[in-house]
Formats: C-alpha cells, sequence, structure tokens
C-alpha cells in the first residue's frame, strides 16, 4: 500500500491507492469475468480533470523560479497523459469486447499510471514548497554566522532587524509544515529542533550584549564571552541544519510509525 | 493552490471510473 507523507497528499490520493489495489484483486479474481459496463463517461472524466492538471500544472512551471520544479514536473505531467490516453484506449476496446482481458490490464495499468503520475507531480509540488522554507532556514544559518563580528550595540541592532521577522517567518512555516507531515518520528524532531532555536535566540542575544560591554569596557573576559556567543550560536546552526535534514525527508518508516 | 484543487479532481474522476469498472467484477465474485 502506497503511504504519503503529507496529510494533503494522503487525503487526495490515499482513497484512489486503495481503490486501485481492489480493482487489480477484483480482476484477479473474476478473470474471465462479467461484461464490463460502458466506461465512455467516467474515462472522458478524467481525461478532463488531466487536460485541467495539465494546464495548471504548465502555468505553475511557467510562474516558478524553481530549476528543479521547471526540471521534474513536465515528467509527471508526461505520466498523467500517457495515463490518461491508457484509460481511453482501454475504453475504446471495452466498447468492441466487454470482456476483453487486454482492454481490462489497460484500464488497470492507466487507473495505476493517474495514481503514480498525479502522486509525483504532487510530491514535485510539495518538494518546492520544502525548498521555499529551506530558503528562509538558510537565511537564518547566514544572520548567525555574522554573528561573531558585531562588535557595537548598532551593529547588535541592525543584526536583530534583519534576523527577528527571519526568524518568525522560519518559525511559522516549519511549525505549518509540522503539521502537516504523516511521520510522527519527523513531526517530533521539528517540534523539538523549533523549540530550541526560539529558546536560544533570546539567549544569543543577551550573550552578545555581554561581549559587546565587554570589549567596550576594555575587553577583560572578551574571549570568554566570545567563546559563549559562538557556542550558542553553533547550536542554533546545528539545530537549524537539522531542520533543515528532516523537511527534506519524505521516505516513511513503518515501523517507527508504529 | 490551483493544483492540489486540479489533483483533487483526477482522485474524483479516477475514484469514479474505478467504481464503475470494479460494479461488474463485484456482481460476479
Amino acid at each position: 500500500m502506497p503511504v504519503f507523507h503529507t496529510k494533503t497528499i494522503e487525503s487526495i490520493l490515499e482513497p484512489v491507492a486503495q481503490q486501485v489495489s481492489r480493482l487489480v484483486i477484483l480482476h484477479e479474481e473474476a478473470e474471465d469475468g462479467n461484461a464490463m459496463p460502458d466506461l465512455g463517461r467516467p474515462v472522458q472524466a478524467v481525461s478532463m480533470a488531466v487536460t485541467n492538471l495539465v494546464k495548471v500544472g504548465k502555468e505553475t512551471i511557467n510562474s516558478s523560479d524553481d530549476a528543479l520544479l521547471k526540471q521534474d514536473m513536465p515528467t509527471a505531467l508526461h505520466r498523467v497523459e500517457s495515463a490518461s490516453r491508457l484509460l481511453e484506449e482501454a475504453s475504446g476496446m471495452l466498447k468492441q469486447d466487454p470482456y476483453s482481458g487486454p482492454a481490462r490490464k489497460k484500464l488497470i495499468e492507466g487507473s495505476r499510471g493517474i495514481l503514480q503520475g498525479t502522486s509525483s507531480l504532487l510530491l514535485c509540488f510539495d518538494e518546492s514548497e520544502v525548498r521555499k522554507i529551506i530558503r528562509e532556514c538558510k537565511r537564518v544559518l547566514d544572520y548567525l554566522a555574522v554573528a561573531e563580528v558585531i562588535e557595537t550595540m548598532e551593529d547588535l541592532v541592525h543584526f536583530l532587524k534583519n534576523l527577528s521577522p527571519c526568524l518568525s517567518k522560519v518559525s511559522r512555516e516549519v511549525s505549518a509544515r509540522e503539521k502537516e507531515l504523516t511521520h510522527q518520528v519527523h513531526r517530533e524532531i521539528l517540534v523539538r529542533c523549533l523549540e530550541q532555536v526560539k529558546t536560544l535566540a533570546p539567549i544569543l542575544i543577551c550573550s552578545m550584549k555581554i561581549f559587546i560591554h565587554i570589549i567596550s569596557q576594555g575587553g577583560k573576559g572578551a574571549e570568554e564571552a566570545a567563546e559563549n556567543r559562538n557556542y550558542l550560536s553553533g547550536r542554533m546552526s546545528d539545530e537549524l541544519n537539522e531542520i533543515i535534514r528532516v523537511l527534506q525527508l519524505t521516505t516513511y518508516d513503518e515501523e517507527e510509525w508504529d | 493552490e490551483m493544483i492540489l484543487e486540479a489533483a483533487k479532481s483526477i482522485a474524483a474522476a479516477t475514484s469514479a471510473l474505478i467504481k464503475a469498472a470494479s460494479s461488474a467484477q463485484r456482481e460476479l465474485i
């Protein structure tokens, strides 16, 4: 049984996946089966839905600046289109011979193709959305790297002005993403890492203030203060890198889930 | 998102097709 890593994809595809599996079983158990009904209308409805998806997919490709999406999405669209043609062929063959075995095979192949193609397409789109969140995480990482060169209160204020909105955005987006995931372990890691980042942020700022204060007073203890600040920015960077790693995971470990 | 809506439509249409195709086989079993 296919397993989908986000609740949105799961809600769209899981019912179809189950039906395709049932269709295969029914076909196998009733190999010499009853005459197939006329599938012209439902097949036409699928073709129309596919045409619309291809249109929307092409618009998404054209309006996106994501090179990977532009590269991967056309393949998924072709897959759905080919599957739709298989269904049309199966429908035509069944009109001629409602008992046709090859037509039934095409019907199953087409249904599977629609499921797999739509799944690839949604995955492609989802991965692109994840890359947007990762870009924000990397922006925060870039700001954290600057923490080591901040030596005046003026620079610290500027640093905070840049970091705060970025950090809020990361927090909002990672939190929303966590709620979307079906994988419990991945969700827990994201929650834990995000909490760490939120806890560490004010402590880091405090350590930066202490460092600035010490160097403005003559520098005694500056080395320890810098070490403490670097440790905190390092900790935050580690948590963000872990968030980035987990955001990219799409595999599903059933044992972990159990 | 438009793409999610379009995928939902495909899923619904495919489900309807499979239901229609399965009905005859189900009668047999």
